[in-house]
């Protein structure tokens, strides 16, 4: 069996066949790869499991085409609101945070609250302003709002006013972009 | 969602789960990402696991320390581990999808949705991209 390795997902909610966009899977193909190889490397090099991790994650919050980090969903209000959780299997120590806004990479300030603070889980403008003492630049809300995703909450927010109309669409394609974001 | 298992050298196992949850959603409304034993959990004696899906269902089912305790109190390998706790979801009527390593490298990737954004490098073998089922 192999010495050491990674598995990684980029989301559940993936778009049916037919409706994806042309170029898009080969996108996110080029995209789940490159994250891939950014975990492999730190486990080929003999580094810890915990920073092959981050490094795989950061890659996907990066790219706008998964929901974290940049390309994440829109909140009722058109914001996105990110959360995050990493764990040490070798410690059973664990770093979580939720509702953060301004902070481009969440895995990295969960490993932060993992390792620089006495807490497991930590949310909202408290979990920020634990990132500003260690020195985080905040990042605009802007910064991880997507056209993709500004159409996709109009839908869902045009369908859900139609529900209350009484109006009902057929598809439940909206139901699995509601859910799944 | 996105998500990473990861075993290293020393024979270490970690995980990481990042989301931006799910659209339009209101009232400060948190899914299973950031909950560990949720939607994440790692414990070197048995798996490192990151979860993605209908957050409720993985939340109240605790999916990610479930799949670890079936391992830990009743030797189930991982990927029956894995395929029981996600059939939990199902039968509540949630969909979503869990990857996962254990100490042996031994991963497992089970979904009930539609597909899943799955990807995994082992020492000694190629490196394995997949979408749908």
């Amino acid at each position: 069996l192999p010495r050491f390795g990674l598995v990684l997902h980029g989301g559940a909610g993936v778009i049916e066949r037919q409706n994806m966009p042309p170029g898009r899977e080969a996108e996110i193909r080029q995209q789940l790869n490159e994250a891939l190889a950014a975990g492999y490397q730190v486990l080929a090099k003999g580094g810890p499991a915990i920073e092959a991790v981050a490094a795989t994650i950061n890659v996907l919050e990066d790219s706008p085409l998964f929901n974290a980090g940049r390309g994440a969903v829109l909140n009722a209000a058109g914001q996105c609101e990110l959360d995050a959780s990493i764990m040490n299997g070798n410690t059973l120590a664990a770093g979580a945070v939720a509702g953060l806004q301004h902070i481009k990479n969440p895995i990295n300030l969960a490993r932060d609250v993992m390792t620089k603070s006495s807490h497991v889980m930590l949310i909202g403008e408290g979990a920020e302003q634990f990132a500003q003492s260690l020195g985080y630049a905040l990042v605009p809300n802007e910064y991880f709002q997507t056209e993709f995703r500004r159409e996709q909450l109009k839908k869902i927010q045009a369908r859900e006013k139609a529900a209350q109309t009484g109006v009902r669409h057929t598809s439940d394609y909206f139901d699995r972009q509601s859910r799944w974001g | 969602t996105v998500g990473c298992a990861a075993l290293d050298q020393q024979g270490n196992l970690a995980a990481g789960t990042s989301t931006g949850g799910m659209a339009n959603k209101k009232y400060g409304r948190v899914g299973d990402a950031p909950i560990i034993g949720a939607g994440n959990y790692a414990n070197n004696a048995t798996c490192a696991l990151s979860a993605t899906g209908d957050g409720e269902y993985f939340m109240r089912l605790n999916v990610a320390h479930d799949v670890s305790a079936q391992m830990e109190y009743r030797g189930v390998p991982l990927h029956t581990a894995a395929a029981a706790s996600i059939a939990k979801v199902g039968k509540l009527g949630g969909t979503g999808g869990v990857v996962a390593i254990d100490r042996q490298g031994n991963i497992a990737m089970e979904f009930n949705s539609l597909g899943m954004y799955r990807a995994a490098h082992l020492a000694g073998q190629p490196a394995f991209v997949a979408i749908y089922r």
